[in-house]
């Protein structure tokens, strides 16, 4: 079980469509200030069903949408696309790779996707539950919070362990 | 829900000592359940014990036995506690920049090692470390490589040596992101539509 | 009180705007004195313009001549609004990380050049900047340093380059911190008591 | 008017008498994790007459207090001394040199000096405000704190001006 790719499109910095494969192992992902690096774990952690925005640095959700730049115009959407390979099985379901997507519009409408068919957040949620990814991303460490854990409360903490359990 | 917590709680405990003698050199850490705060605070004022963060004091085996009985074990928060070699146990407060980093990594790795997840992305999580904690950090996520999948995300050259896979990102002159390179084990890829680094 | 604050602000604020076209090549800043946010929020929400954190919206003239002629000014509040090169104005919580750093160092300077403190301790400043950055925020420090003493903190070598006094502190095997050694304008004082480098 | 010295004794870290002399101009202090140079910061802003011990990182004051290591025992007391050239007159006293220390006894029992003739909390703080160094310490930017300035309300940053002006 692994996350195999990373497709955005209209992303925060991503106006046009990338797509990162990763493979199992050390992925490295280097740049200067700025570049969009921390934009590509925001893409995953929104992909997954982020329902704050201030956990991908934004005010409102719209705040994830290409907002323009001096030579582009503004995307009308935002869309991140997920794909894990499941050959492992890990996923209860009858596929090899299974694709997790989410598009949101400036009109604040949004869509869910499990393998391109439209679902509900709590589908999403579920199937990477079985994933062994927990809803609140634990496995996913922001840049500047590395000391999060050791700031809460003892009984904070035991929420990581929680999800983990 | 409850033995889970308890039998991977133990996994934990155990590999976050192993961790930390990794990362601190002759140094020991250990992990702790403690009773709730009971005043609302954040618990730095409970700091009985010295060489915790913080928390209500560590319960003995008759008190876990009566909580087992009775009163609601899982309100017990996580007490971590860790002396570095030649120094005395302290709040966690007062470690340095690097020195907390390294405790709140080992924490992570030690849940990571009894419970692994398909994939961890870490964002900057070395900025606070010196070279010698960059390299004790990177020897073992080479060692969890098998493991699970890593993607770090770095401004560090360091860190780029344990990359089996390595992405370079760049804002470009349309001031948009766009993938400038990807190396795998090795070979060069470079991608369509890609300027010389260094635009 | 009020006029200082003015005079002082107006300083802070021309300031502010050159320093973000050094740190932000190509790029603008501005400081707005705002209306104080009503709500008891945090201001996030009420970012009406764009381009800027927080704050309940830009006062017009004419407000600020109301606001002179009854209502007490010395309540507004300092906007932040950076357009990087190529990019747009947006929140400063969607910047990256480096980007925000050089923003609040951008802000801190600004008000230095208006009113110098005797010395500033800038401890790790630059942690999130890439190499290109800490450059031009040495080359800053440097165009200062007639005017002002700065004591640098910081684990990276590069910073080292622009000083002119340098110093080593080390943890000693007995658990206590020791002054390793003193370079001043490159002639090295080994001090005594001193054990060699890489204990 | 620049800071010429800072001599630390029973203080985190420093068990042992340390003495840092500073220039005008850029002194750059550099070492290990953990080996003691945000304690310096800790100990100027200390001796400055800091009244909050989380501003030194500290639960209570006598966390400051250096509490023993592996090889040595705890101190009773933390020193902390600061020398300002005060050449230029900006401290209106008859001296070209100033001195401010503080000390703290392990039972919460502490003073203040200024030239080595002790004094009271108001005093340094009239001292320093003369210097042009506010109570605030607006001038010492803690290590992880430089975003700071960002994420306080409009209103605080206010105060950073304030205190300049
Ligand atoms: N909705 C959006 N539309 C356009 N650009 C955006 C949007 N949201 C964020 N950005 C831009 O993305 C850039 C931030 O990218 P990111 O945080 O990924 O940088 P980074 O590579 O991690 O840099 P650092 O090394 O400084 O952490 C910022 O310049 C920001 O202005
Ligand atoms: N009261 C005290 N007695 C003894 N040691 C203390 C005391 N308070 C703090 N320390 C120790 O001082 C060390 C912290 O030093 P400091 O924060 O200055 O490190 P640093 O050089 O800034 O490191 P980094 O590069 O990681 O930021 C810690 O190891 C801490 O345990
Ligand atoms: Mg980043
Ligand atoms: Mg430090």
């Amino acid at each position: 079980m692994y996350l195999k790719s990373v497709k955005a499109r209209g992303f925060k910095s991503f106006a046009r469509p990338v797509e990162f494969a990763f493979e199992p192992g050390i992925t490295v992902v280097v740049g200067p200030n700025g570049s969009g690096k921390s934009n590509i774990a925001d893409a995953v952690v929104w992909a997954m069903g982020e329902q704050s925005p201030s956990a991908v640095r934004g005010a409102t959700m719209q705040d994830v949408i290409f907002s323009g730049s001096d030579q582009m115009a503004p995307s009308g959407m935002a869309e991140v696309e997920l794909v894990f390979d499941n050959s492992c099985g890990t996923i209860p379901l009858d596929f090899s790779e299974v694709m997790i997507s989410r598009r949101l519009y400036r009109d604040g409408d949004g869509q869910y996707f499990i393998n391109k068919s439209g679902c509900r957040l709590i589908d999403v949620g579920e199937l990477l539950s079985d994933a062994g990814l927990g809803r609140d991303s634990h496995s996913i460490i922001s840049q500047g919070k590395v000391d999060a854990v050791l700031e809460g409360r003892p009984t904070e903490r035991r929420a990581h362990i929680e999800e983990a359990a | 829900i409850e033995s889970t917590f308890n039998a991977t709680f133990e996994a934990v405990q155990q590999n976050f000592s192993e961790v930390v003698s990794t990362l601190f050199p002759g140094g020991e850490g250990r992990l702790t359940l403690v009773k709730p705060e009971t005043d609302g605070a954040d618990g730095v004022r409970e700091d009985g014990g010295g060489g915790t963060d913080d928390g209500g004091g560590v319960m003995t085996e008759e008190e876990e036995e009566d909580a087992a009985a009775g009163i609601s074990i899982d309100q017990r928060g996580i007490e971590i506690s860790v002396k570095p070699a030649r120094k005395t146990v302290r709040s966690l407060s007062l470690f340095s920049g690097g020195e907390r980093s390294l405790v709140a990594i080992a924490f992570l790795f030690a849940i990571f090692l009894a419970r692994p997840a398909p994939f961890y992305i870490l964002d900057e999580v070395e900025a606070a470390l010196d070279d010698t904690n960059i390299d004790r950090l990177l020897i073992m996520l080479r060692s969890f490589q098998d493991r699970t999948q890593f993607i770090v995300i770095t401004h560090q050259k360091r860190t780029m040596e344990v990359a089996d896979t390595l992405y370079g990102v760049s804002m470009g002159a349309d001031g948009t992101s766009k993938i400038l390179s990807r190396r795998m084990n090795g070979d060069d890829a470079e991608l369509s539509g890609v300027e010389t680094i260094g635009d």
